[in-house]
């Protein structure tokens, strides 16, 4: 009873470690997902601009966004070589890296909601590598799709 | 139950296993990506694989925010003090400068 | 006292130390705490 109780245990840590890992292999999935898509969105609006954007209107990967209120005072402290900022909010504010802000302009075709159409979903699969094609599937599936793929292999 | 048990802790430690693998090939697969030559840091030429202003403001609401936009080199240290003493943010660089700039409104 | 350090460009995890970070800045405690202690809000700074 003892070895069948440790068993157990150890069954529910691997469980819980799989969880963690899935949520892992998800978001690396999105966010080579959204990165293809970004460059693909821009390769085809350079072709119909014929040409890229003014330089000083586009920001290339990667970066972190900070947004505060519009009436937020920053005193900012910059070091002379520029390697060192710092930043006084009067207010509170919120900081995103780039792959939160592709999420957000819908790159990964909403995939990380769950909610995600069939034509979107065909050119995801089409973003990533055959053997990984089945985990996008099921990242718009309902149920938890490790539990699918754990049953199907 | 024994028997039950050892059996699906060998099929869990298989699954894990493969999540491992899969995320190891696309931790790589997404650096060659990001890092690819052609989309390295500060590029010489610039590629496809940029955000438009317009698309910053797509994301938060001009109206309301203002959008900073930090670019800084790999294994930069970005610090955030305690909010309950002050809002402050503190960016330090090894490798090269930083560059900060506000989004246009318009 | 600094709460959180991130290193930009580590391929994972930063996403969500950013939300940790948003958080913490966003819940009202650290107005709470300024405002019972009477502290003076932050000093009017020069706006970037």
């Amino acid at each position: 009873a003892q070895e069948c109780q440790n068993l157990e245990t150890e069954k529910q840590k691997r469980i819980e470690r799989i969880k963690e890992k899935r949520a892992q292999l998800q978001e690396l999935l999105l966010q080579q997902i959204a990165f293809k898509n970004l460059v693909q969105r821009n390769q085809q609006n350079e072709q119909q601009n014929q040409g890229p954007p003014a330089l000083n209107s586009t920001i290339q990967l990667p970066f972190l966004i900070v947004n505060t209120s519009n009436r937020t005072v920053i005193d900012c402290s910059i070091s002379s070589d520029k390697f060192e900022y710092l930043f006084n909010f009067d207010n509170t504010f919120e900081i995103h890296d780039d792959s939160e802000v592709l999420k957000r302009m819908g790159m990964s075709f909403g995939l990380e909601a769950g909610k995600c159409s069939a034509d979107d979903l065909r050119t995801a699969k089409s973003l990533v590598p055959k053997a990984l094609e089945g985990y996008i599937t099921d990242m718009s599936a309902e149920f938890p799709w490790i539990n699918q793929r754990l049953l199907s292999s | 139950r024994h028997r039950l048990l050892e059996k699906e802790l060998r099929e869990l430690q298989a699954a894990e296993r493969q999540l491992d693998d899969l995320i190891q090939m696309c931790t790589v697969q997404l650096r060659l990506l990001t890092e690819d030559p052609a989309n390295q840091q500060y590029p010489l030429v610039p590629t496809a694989a940029y955000v438009t202003c317009q698309d910053l403001r797509s994301v938060v609401d001009p109206s309301e925010q203002m959008v900073m936009v930090i670019k800084a080199p790999p294994e930069t240290q970005l610090q955030v003090s305690d909010p309950t003493e002050a809002f402050q943010v503190s960016v330090r660089s090894t490798q090269g400068p930083i560059d900060v700039f506000l989004c246009p409104e318009d | 006292r600094s709460r959180i350090l991130v290193s930009i460009g580590e391929s994972f995890g930063a996403s969500e130390k950013f939300q940790r970070i948003n958080q913490l800045v966003c819940s009202s405690e650290g107005q709470l705490k300024r405002s019972a202690e009477g502290g003076a809000a932050p000093k009017p700074l020069k706006r970037l």
